[in-house]
Parts: C-alpha cells; structure tokens; sequence
C-alpha cells in the first residue's frame, strides 16, 4: 500500500506505476491519473494530474522526471513531489493553496523504455529505444528532439552520438504525445520543470542562442527565489542562469520548445551532485535532494499565483 | 551481481582541460575509443576549464591515464571502480530482495 512506499529508494518501473495506481486509487478528490500516449516499445505514459477539483479556471504546472534513462534521482524526485503534496495538504497551507488554485501535470517517468533498460541492461543509457533505419544503433536523446532549432548546435545527427536529435522533430512517440498534451493546455499551462541530474543547476531558456528572454526579469527573480529557497533546506548552493551560458548551447531541448510553445515560465532542474556520485546518487541522499528541491518546486508555483 | 558484473573495473575520471590545445588533444583522445560521456553529453561540448567526467571502459583505463600523464593533462578518478558504486546504490537492497 502507498503507506508503506518507501519514498527514499529508487524504484523500477513497474513498481513506480503499481504506485501511480494506488496512489490514484487512494486520493479520489486531489488525484487523476491517464495516459497521454505510448512509447516507441508500446508503453502507457502515464501522468498523474494533482489539485483540488474545482469548475474553476485553474492554472498549471507541468513536471517531467526521467527524460534521460540514467538520471534516477528524477523519477524519485516526481514520486517526491506527489507524496509531499497529498501528505501535506491537509496541515502545510502553502501546498493547500497551490493544490487549490493550481493543477499539478507530473510525468514520473518520460522515457519509459529508456528506464527499464538501465535497469536490466545498461545502467549508464541516456537515451530512448527507438530503431533507426541505416544504424545498428538505437535510440534519440528525448532532449534534442523537440521542434525548436531542431538538430542545430549542442545535438548530433549521428545516430549512434548520445545527442542524437532523431531523424525529424517529435520522432520519439514520448516527446510527440507529451508536446500535443502541452500544445493542448497551453492556455493553462504557465510553469514547464523538467527533472534532470546532475550538476546543481537550475536552467531556464534559452539553451539553444545566447539571447535573452523577453520575461527575463520575472524568470530570473524566480528562479533567485528557488535557488534561494533549495538554499535553505541544507546550504547545497545550485548555479541558475540561461541554459546557454550556465551549462551549454544545445538546440531541440524541451524547456526552449515549451518557452517558445507560450510557457512563460520553463525550467530544467540538474539535481544533485557535481561530480562525486554523478549519476549513481546513492539512495542516503534522495531525501536530502528531494527535500531541498521541493522547496524550490514550491517557490516557482507560488510565484504562478502573485503578479510579475 | 548487478548487471552482470558487466562494470567491473570500469572507472570514471574527471578531466580538466586547462588550455585550448589541451581541449583539443581530449577531444581527439575521446574520440579514438568508446567512452560514456557523464558531463559534457558529447565530445563536442568540452570545452577550457570545464570538467569532463568520462566513465572509462577497465580496458582503457591504464591507455587513457597514460596518455592524460603524457599530455600533462589534469585528471583524477572520481570512482575507482563503477561496479561497486552500483551494488551501493541500490544492490544490497535488491540481493537482500532476491534472498
């Protein structure tokens, strides 16, 4: 049962989505549950929507956790962030208010094949398991492959490269259903957080130019104010800014598509650590990373419901 | 074990280019012989000053440390052996799961 869950190791897909079920089962009135689409493997993607049911107009938060097979703190943190908000809704009267005027879309896990074979096979694929049609190599990196400056710098056309952009925009069956679920809310949806590891980075557009953004301001003093309130759980400082300059140019990526789709407020998480665990995090530390970056999670969504 | 042991005396270093000639010398080096790249995601984002963690097959190791030396290119191993890492992260769990 969903009481019993343990919140601080890392989970294979099949039991992240008996979870999703329960958890779905459990909460009738803060919880929805539905498939947006399937993999390239034939995969339900499942997505949890969280918040008070109202008639009401409400606003939206969208969260994707596990694009990239190999970065498991994601997941863990999406699972997170659904425990904290059912569990604190009744005594934290921030989480109730958001849960009250806002919808929570969360994507446990993006690239569900991709996870399961860095569970069974190769812990270290980035990548989803799509066939390509002249390589023996398989798969598209689900962050290249969003029509938005598709295949230009930072990707590969190579399909055998770990940055491989696919053979069109959107050719990933994962990235097209959850670019038409966006495309179809984009009135509503006002935050886009994608979950990724590691460096301790908190990105927003653009990845793919130097530019600045139009709402600069408002998307920089919110992610100070995230930044500053991960800060606050246990001192672990968390580099923001531009992806372009904070990390590097990298084109096709989903938080530039969802800035350009009419999101105003686009995010990439890179979660714990810098270099010391990388991708294997071990399981002591989900609930430090997971503590400090709901804080953040938090602030952003907060910051959905003043005006800028 | 885990993945069948397949990670045995693999190893990740973190390399540091100081210089453009340094950048330029990794990127060949990298590009000679299959590696997994952790940070950059390719070969093509190293860049000066900026760490490149690389997981490095156990066949490689030694040809790559030696090759990093001559270069005086600055590195260190920031895991000594990637097997072991992975039954910490979650294999005792598993193996006390599959008992």
């Amino acid at each position: 049962s969903e009481s019993l869950y343990d919140y601080e190791v890392y989970h294979s897909l099949d039991e992240i989505q008996s979870w999703m079920f329960e958890i779905n089962r459990t909460h009738p009135h803060l919880v929805d549950m539905f498939s947006i689409g399937r993999s390239y493997e034939g995969r339900p993607l499942y997505v949890l929507q969280l918040g008070k049911r109202t008639r009401t107009y409400k606003k939206a938060v969208w969260i994707d956790c596990g694009v990239h097979a190999r970065e498991w703190i994601g997941p863990a943190f999406c699972q997170w962030f659904v425990k904290e908000a059912l569990h604190s809704y009744q005594n934290d009267s921030v989480m109730r208010r958001l849960m009250n005027q806002l919808n929570f879309y969360i994507m446990p896990v993006f690239n569900v094949d991709g996870y399961i074979f860095s569970w069974t096979t190769d812990r270290f694929w980035r990548k989803t398991r799509s066939k390509n049609a002249k390589y023996h190599c398989r798969g598209v990196d689900a962050n290249r492959n969003w029509k938005v400056k598709w295949c230009e710098e930072g990707a590969s056309s190579h399909p055998c490269d770990d940055t491989y952009c696919g053979p069109f925009p959107e050719s990933e069956p994962e990235v097209k259903a959850v670019a038409k679920f966006l495309r179809k809310h984009k009135k509503r949806v006002k935050a886009y957080i994608s979950i990724h590891a590691y460096a301790q980075m908190l990105l927003y557009p653009y990845s793919y130019k130097y530019a600045t953004i139009p709402n600069f301001n408002c998307v920089e003093s919110a992610a100070l104010n995230a930044v500053t309130a991960l800060y606050s759980a246990y001192g672990v400082r968390y580099r923001y800014g531009p992806a372009s300059t904070t990390l590097y140019v990298s084109s096709g990526s989903s938080m530039d598509w969802a800035y350009r789709n009419g999101i105003p407020y686009a995010f990439a998480f890179e979660l714990r650590d810098t270099g010391y665990f990388g991708f294997l995090l071990p399981e002591a530390l989900i609930n430090p990373t997971c503590t400090e970056t709901m804080r953040a999670v938090k602030t952003i969504s907060s910051g959905l419901l003043k005006k800028c | 074990y885990l993945y069948n042991n397949r990670y045995a005396g693999d190893q990740v270093f973190r390399i540091t280019p100081s210089n453009e000639g340094e950048v330029q010398e990794l990127k060949k080096l990298l590009g000679n012989i299959k590696v997994d790249l952790w940070q950059p995601n390719s070969a093509s984002l190293i860049r000066n000053n900026a760490t490149v963690d690389v997981h490095v097959r156990r066949n490689n190791t030694r040809g790559i440390r030696a090759r990093l030396q001559k270069e005086h290119i600055d590195f260190k191993v920031f895991i000594s052996n990637l097997q072991k890492e992975i039954e910490k992260q979650t294999g005792y769990r598993s193996s006390r799961k599959r008992r």
